[in-house]
């Protein structure tokens, strides 16, 4: 018996940093 | 804190599946800058800031970078403490780490060596106005 595997799917944005100044001006 | 490495999330794993905001599905290693800048563009609240390199250090936390960016129009200072082998991605050059041998060690994700003056791709919120 072959189990079927889930295969992951990122988003994109999970990707790249959140940077935002804490203090906007 | 800072980004602890045992949680460095599998996505940056070569061969990772990413789904782009268009609903495109692409692996980490093949994405390129227009991925993200068209995913920002078609997803609803975000925004993709140029992030510039201005300095990075060793941080107090042992086994850690301390990076220093500018960050879009506003120039705003943010610094981010993780460990060297963070991938960022960098307009036109692809994914970059400040120990591009550690993460294609653990990751083998292929990476240049992440620079000051490097320009990093980040996203923050849409502002409402």
């Amino acid at each position: 018996n072959v189990e079927p595997r889930s295969v992951a799917v990122f988003p994109w944005h999970s990707l790249v940093p959140f940077l935002a100044p804490s203090q906007p001006d | 804190p800072p980004i602890t490495s045992s949680h460095l999330p599998s996505h940056f794993m070569k061969g990772a599946i990413i789904q782009l905001a268009t609903g495109e599905l692409k692996r980490v290693e093949d994405l390129q800058t227009q991925d993200f800048v068209r995913s920002a563009e078609v997803s609803g609240g975000l925004k993709i800031d140029s992030s510039t390199v201005v300095d990075i250090q060793e941080s107090q936390w042992p086994g850690f970078v301390l990076l220093h960016f500018v960050v879009g129009e506003q120039q705003s200072k943010v610094s981010i403490e993780v460990p060297p082998e963070h991938p960022f991605f960098v307009y036109g050059q692809g994914w970059s780490s400040c120990s591009p041998g550690r993460t294609a060690q653990l990751f083998s994700l292929p990476c240049h060596r992440l620079q000051v003056g490097d320009v990093c791709i980040s996203i923050s919120l849409q502002s409402l106005n």
